[in-house]
């Protein structure tokens, strides 16, 4: 199963994470 | 051949025969051209259906075999099996099996006593202990929101609205998410009402920003007012309409339907994020951020894995496969969540819909609905929407 986020953001929006990255629900996935 | 006499020869040319015809009807029925005048007038959801299936086929005898085979049965089949219950001296050592070969953490499972699960499904959907998953904090932040594998990130591409599958192979959002204005979707409103949790909204807006809609519960204009932090909000400075407006506003919401069209703050920009939960993984998804869902759109669709190697190679995956696409908004504009399904969880169940079911036997023959939208606006008046909080569950995925 997946799941997929499509979310509109200012452009300063950085993901903490990257392909590959194994995550566990509650973590940091990126911040404006 | 010869020791058998004429008629094992006969039946041998038949079969050859037959064979070849059936063949060359599958090959006709799956090009583009060779569709007849009677499929033109089908839905756009059809040909849309038909085009990934073209490009299968064009892609790999592989995936063409493998897309006739009849997943959703397989699915509900195998939610059937594992809802059987098993006999209470085999649930240990049965789970634990089962948790060495997909990576289990049973240590920090909610009820740690494995005869308490009747059967597998019950297992496969236990809770964990509420600690085991601290939430970030941040007020910015969007937290991931399920355990798993982050297998593709980035930026949507607002003119083409293309969100990458991975290198060179890509899907459009709108087939994604749906639009309001697309082809055979049956409405409903969803019956949640939480008008009496009122005063609860208005702090939740507050602390959020989000404008409330007018007390009639008439759809405000979706503006949402972000105070930047010292500076003028961004209400002072009038948002210029960006290429992702249109966009925005033909996935989520209707102008006639749902209020007036989207209006968004300036310079915003549309991110993605693929997240696959593998089968040891636990399968409750949370909400990322603090948010208004207003849609919920579920495409019954397909039942195809989606393991890395069929994201990587099985193109328009995402637009084949059953889904259920949640929108509406959070502090900085348009905010989506699609729990997408797979070959052993058909089911996604969604904690405040109790109406959604998927992965039901579809009567045969009947329209294919393109999908069934269910829209939130009653559940509370002020907000427009259901109120999702960063952290909190909202439902999962289950066998079958």
């Amino acid at each position: 199963s997946t799941v997929v986020l499509c979310f509109e953001a200012p452009k300063s929006f950085k993901f903490k994470v990257k392909d590959g990255d194994k995550v566990k629900m509650g973590q940091e996935l990126g911040t404006v | 051949a010869h020791a058998g006499g004429p008629n094992s020869v006969m039946k041998w040319a038949v079969l050859t025969g037959v064979t070849i015809v059936l063949g060359t009807i599958i090959l006709r029925s799956q090009s583009p051209n060779g569709s007849s005048r009677a499929d033109e007038e089908e839905g756009d959801s059809a040909k849309l259906k038909r085009k990934p299936r073209v490009q299968i086929f064009n892609n790999d005898w592989i995936f063409f075999c493998y897309s006739t085979l009849p997943l959703n049965a397989i699915s509900r089949l195998w939610g059937q099996v594992n809802s059987l219950d098993l006999p209470v001296w085999m649930r240990p050592w049965g789970f634990k099996c089962y948790s060495y070969l997909f990576g289990v953490n049973l240590d920090e499972m909610e009820d740690p006593d494995l005869r308490h699960y009747s059967n597998l499904s019950e297992f496969f959907y236990r809770n964990i202990q509420p600690n085991a998953r601290p939430i970030y904090p941040g007020h910015n932040a969007i937290i991931c929101p399920s355990d798993g594998k982050v297998l593709q990130i980035g930026i949507i591409d607002s003119d083409s609205g293309e969100i990458e599958q991975v290198k060179g192979l890509t899907y459009s959002i709108r087939d994604f998410l749906g639009t309001h204005s697309q082809p055979s979707v049956s409405r409903s409103q969803s019956t949640v009402d939480l008008v009496p949790d009122e005063e609860k909204h208005k702090e939740f807006a507050r602390v959020n920003n989000f404008r409330l809609s007018d007390p009639s519960g008439n759809e405000s204009e979706h503006y949402i007012e972000v105070k930047n932090e010292g500076d003028k909000t961004v209400e002072e400075s009038k948002p210029t309409m960006s290429k992702t407006v249109g966009l925005l506003n033909e996935l989520s919401l209707n102008p006639d339907l749902y209020g007036k069209p989207y209006n968004e703050p300036k310079d915003t920009q549309l991110f993605f994020a693929v997240i696959y939960l593998a089968p040891g993984d636990y399968h409750h998804f949370h909400s990322p951020v603090n948010w208004v869902c207003k849609i919920r759109r579920h495409f019954p669709g397909d039942l195809f894995s989606v393991a890395p190697y069929f994201q990587r190679n099985f193109p328009n995956l995402f637009v084949l496969n059953e889904r259920v696409a949640l929108l509406g908004n959070w502090k900085h504009g348009f905010f989506s969540m699609t729990p997408v399904g797979a070959t052993n969880v058909g089911s996604i169940k969604l904690n405040f819909d109790k109406e959604l079911k998927t992965n039901v036997k579809r009567k045969r023959h009947s329209e294919p609905h393109a999908c069934y939208e269910a829209t939130y606006g009653n559940a509370s008046r002020i907000l427009g929407g259901m109120p999702l909080t960063k952290g909190e569950e909202l439902g999962g995925f289950m066998l079958g």
